[in-house]
């Protein structure tokens, strides 16, 4: 159970590199469960580390390590102009 | 790995330098350095893929113009909408190929403290400068290990020159632009395409290819350099911050970053920096440069005859075992064969002055309870001056010229992060130790 400036942190980090659809203030919609859960496993699949879909101690110490400002999940419309995902 | 969907629809791409890392913060990277470590990350792609990559200079206004992929450090908000966040954190990005003037743009955070050749504790740029410019030709970022597109920083990729792409990687870059010289994806054999090589085994304990070479002392040179101590010996240096932690393991390439000496160089006989001028001084063989910073001043290599200085039988020095300033009185003292002599070194404007006083070459034997011999001498602490012979060094305390007992200590153990040598004998290749039940 992370401490809540610990969740929010970790709400920014996702939603800044792509696994988190970024807040949307119209709709004010909240972050669900499921949904931070579930980019918190495509986070920790992606960089490697155990999937738990929890903010464990190795997935913050991955959240923390210096890194590319581009997001993951490519789909961010204003970097790209076009989006096409090829997979192995 | 994951491609972005944009790619150049040609294949002589063009680059160039906006800005360069703050000497301040990234002090061991000249420009001239970041140019050639930015070159040598374009190759590693255009290894893999028939692209080519050509430097634009920066024209007189001082100011690099048009290039494919524009390269700036920069730092915090540099309106592209995404700010840098000082050291840590976010390192770098770069935009994806297009026609929009961003298309192709690399930023570097410029507080980050960038280094290049493995030193652990900084960026290196040449590892993020690759990652970069996959970017920048299309590649989004990567789940496989090994690839340079991870999107976390995970230290240096080690040997800039002879770097190669993983495969996961070569196989992205070719998918955008094909194979160079028209071999098959990935290489090899057409018809039966090569299977992913599985990574190599990891040894439980970090291996330290460098630990022999390290460990066993014999310097060429050793130079106390704006407070670090540099290990000289073959092509590469050590270096040793003021702390007395080593930079690195593993040891740096002389002809990446001392800019200026003969290709090939792997032989320093004697280095200092002139404290008049801040400038360092490398004598090898007949010859000797001038660096500000690490790169030669242009007229050099000089004779060495310059220095005026002969031996006891008239002859012209030829080379110079050690040279150093004691700290002492501030005099530059150099050794050849046996014998030194010594120069008052001053600046007059902006002429730096040497004089070689009279009385001299003396013998080394006035320097009692020291190797007359030695691999080189550094000032160090409180005006002491160390002598550097093998494996060991010995101290002359406070301005001392002749201390009749002065004991060795280890270098490597002292300087160079070694383990002691075990107390007792223990078997040379400890496989031949073996136990069992009875035994």
């Amino acid at each position: 159970s992370a401490v809540p400036d610990q969740f929010s942190r970790a709400v920014d980090w996702l939603s800044r590199y792509g696994y988190l659809p970024p807040p949307d203030p119209r709709t004010s919609k909240l972050q669900t469960k499921e949904g931070m859960e579930k980019a918190i496993r495509v986070m920790q699949r992606f960089g490697g580390v155990p999937e738990t879909g929890q903010l464990d101690n190795e997935t913050l110490k991955l959240m923390s390590t210096p890194r590319c400002s581009l997001p993951d999940i490519v789909g961010s419309e204003d970097m790209l102009k076009r989006r096409r995902r090829r997979r192995r | 790995y994951a491609l972005s969907g944009l790619k150049w629809h040609k294949t002589d791409l063009t680059w160039s330098v906006h800005s360069y890392p703050s000497p301040s913060l990234s002090p061991g990277l000249p420009n001239t350095l970041v140019d050639s470590i930015l070159t040598y990350a374009f190759k590693a792609w255009s290894d893999a893929a028939p692209l080519t990559f050509r430097q634009l200079k920066i024209d007189s206004r001082g100011a690099a113009t048009g290039g494919d992929i524009r390269v700036t450090f920069a730092r915090l908000l540099h309106d592209d909408g995404y700010p840098f966040d000082g050291q840590g954190g976010t390192l770098a990005h770069a935009f994806f190929p297009g026609r929009d003037e961003v298309a192709g743009d690399t930023h570097f955070d410029d507080h980050e403290i960038w280094s290049y050749g493995g030193q652990s504790s900084t960026t290196d740029l040449f590892t993020v400068a690759v990652h970069e410019f996959g970017h920048a030709l299309g590649l989004s970022h990567s789940s496989s290990d090994p690839s340079i597109m991870r999107p976390y920083y995970q230290g240096p990729v080690g040997d800039i020159p002879n770097f190669q792409l993983a495969l996961d990687d070569k196989l992205a870059i070719q998918q955008l632009y094909g194979v160079k010289d028209g071999r098959p994806p990935g290489g090899g054999d057409p018809v039966n395409p090569r299977l992913p090589s599985p990574p190599p085994p990891r040894p439980t304990q970090p291996s330290d290819p460098s630990f022999h070479e390290r460990c066993q002392g014999g310097f060429d040179a050793v130079a106390n350099i704006r407070g670090e101590v540099f290990f000289f010996k073959g092509a590469h240096f050590w270096r040793t911050k003021r702390d007395g932690s080593l930079v690195s393991l593993n040891p740096a390439q002389i002809k990446n970053f001392w800019i200026g000496l003969p290709p090939g160089t792997n032989k320093i006989d004697a280095v200092y920096e002139r404290k008049s001028d801040s400038r360092i001084i490398f004598f090898i063989g007949p010859q000797y440069w001038v660096f500000k910073d690490t790169v030669a001043m242009s007229g050099y290599p000089r004779p060495l005859s310059e220095w005026g200085m002969r031996t006891r039988s008239g002859q012209l020095v030829e080379r110079v075992d050690a040279a150093f300033i004691w700290a002492h009185n501030g005099k530059t003292y150099l050794f050849s064969s046996g014998e030194f002599w010594r120069f008052d070194e001053g600046r007059r404007g902006e002429q730096v002055t040497r004089q070689l006083e009279p009385g001299y070459p003396r013998d080394n034997s006035l320097w009692g309870g020291v190797p007359t011999h030695m691999d080189d001498i550094i000032s160090w602490g409180e005006g002491d001056a160390y002598f550097f012979k093998d494996n060991l060094y010995w101290v002359l305390k406070n301005g001392g010229l002749n201390q009749e007992v002065v004991i060795p200590k280890s270098t490597a153990v002292d300087w160079l992060r070694c383990p002691a040598p075990p107390a007792t004998s223990t078997p040379k290749i400890p496989k031949q130790c073996n136990c069992d039940l009875k035994g």
